[in-house]
């Protein structure tokens, strides 16, 4: 564990926690996209399998647990709770375009091929294009309220964190997760574009996030 | 790199 890990993970849990208050203050899922985070909960339920076969540390556990929950929770206030207020017109996204690469990839390109390991790598895979969903939302709509840009950035953070920490564990330990990595830098590519809107947008303009 | 070993990150 090391400072880039443990603020990157900070980050992802702010991340899922300014979403899951967003949803429960306002009692509206207004732009945000379900599929996505449906998809998120795919990610957490298909990489946290290990929970039941391996324990690394309380910290491992704890952490697992609660993304698990938070993930679900979320998902069940955007269909069922506050169903009213999603606009499912807006999340038109095709997942079967993401599902069915990703589930084919992480077949051909795994460390084994067992049931556990496909998953893993599914999750690894499918994690990298997860917030495809919510940022084609935003484009179709043509704005974001700040809140959902805040999420959106923590996110972003929590990915740039990561990639810090694989630099220092390759350098510290020599320790290197391919999958891991490649998957990770193209996730974070696609938070780019979003972070230089963020800058020159959320945090010199009002409240909302206009695209050009 | 961890072969299928736990996996430490989250």
């Amino acid at each position: 564990m090391n400072i880039f890990r443990l603020s990157g993970d900070v980050c992802h849990l702010i991340a899922i926690i300014i979403l899951f208050l967003k949803i429960w203050r306002s009692k509206s899922c207004a732009g945000i996209s379900g599929k996505s985070q449906v998809l998120f909960a795919l990610v957490f339920t298909t990489r946290y399998l290990d929970l039941f076969t391996s324990y690394i540390s309380a910290y491992n556990t704890v952490m697992k647990v609660v993304y698990l929950l938070l993930a679900y929770s979320t998902v069940g206030l955007i269909f069922f709770r506050f169903r009213n207020s999603y606009d499912s017109e807006s999340d038109s996204f095709r997942v079967e375009f993401l599902l069915v690469p990703v589930a084919g990839l992480s077949f051909l390109e795994n460390y084994a091929f067992t049931p556990l390991e496909i998953l893993w790598t599914f999750s690894i895979y499918l994690e990298s294009v997860a917030i495809l969903p919510q940022l084609f939302m935003i484009t179709k709509t043509g704005e974001a309220e700040s809140i959902t840009a805040h999420y959106l950035l923590f996110l972003g953070l929590y990915r740039a964190l990561y990639l810090a920490n694989w630099l220092w564990r390759f350098h510290t330990e020599g320790f290197y997760d391919q999958i891991a990595v490649v998957s990770g830098v193209v996730q974070t590519i696609f938070y780019c574009d979003f972070f230089y809107l963020y800058f020159t947008r959320v945090l010199r303009g009002s409240g909302k996030m206009s695209l050009p | 790199v961890s072969e299928s070993s736990p996996k430490d990150e989250l």
